[in-house]
């Protein structure tokens, strides 16, 4: 069969489907200081995922905790990469309480396409990985 | 505050694959 860290280098989402290669993928982006990114993608899947099984007040209160702490700084990573009508919009979304459990998924685009063009493909000549292989 | 960072968490990690 072949060893999951060959998988990682197939795709951003294979990598991201195994537990030690979430692991390894962020240890690299610590160092380069964007582990929020990665962070924020998967909030926005986790606040997808929530949505039916949590009631309204958890949403929003969740919806809340991802605006401040990942788009409401400019200067944040995360921030930085969203375009600002994106950000626009989830801050409607947020302060209009029209908690959607479609509201970050653009955002999560961004950020994702940011990593399938930037981050992942250096993290594959990355020492990290390569040590790891 | 704490709260918020554990929701968060919580829900960064509910995103995340289980263990094979």
């Amino acid at each position: 069969p072949t060893p999951p860290y060959l998988k990682w280098a197939e795709s951003l989402h294979s990598l991201l489907d195994d537990q030690d290669g979430i692991h390894l993928f962020r240890n690299f982006l610590k160092q380069e200081e964007c582990a929020d990114m990665l962070d924020f993608w998967f909030a926005c899947s986790g606040f997808r995922k929530q949505e039916a099984n949590e009631g309204n007040e958890k949403m929003l209160k969740l919806a809340k905790a991802i605006y401040k702490k990942y788009i409401l700084d400019n200067n944040g990573i995360v921030s930085r990469q969203i375009k600002p009508a994106t950000k626009s919009f989830i801050k409607d979304c947020v302060m209009k309480l029209h908690i959607d459990p479609a509201m970050f998924d653009q955002a999560q685009t961004e950020i994702q396409t940011m990593m399938e063009e930037n981050t992942y493909p250096l993290f594959l000549k990355s020492d990290i990985y390569l040590e790891y292989t | 505050i704490d709260s918020e960072d554990d929701l968060l968490q919580e829900c960064i990690s509910s995103a995340m694959p289980k263990k094979k």
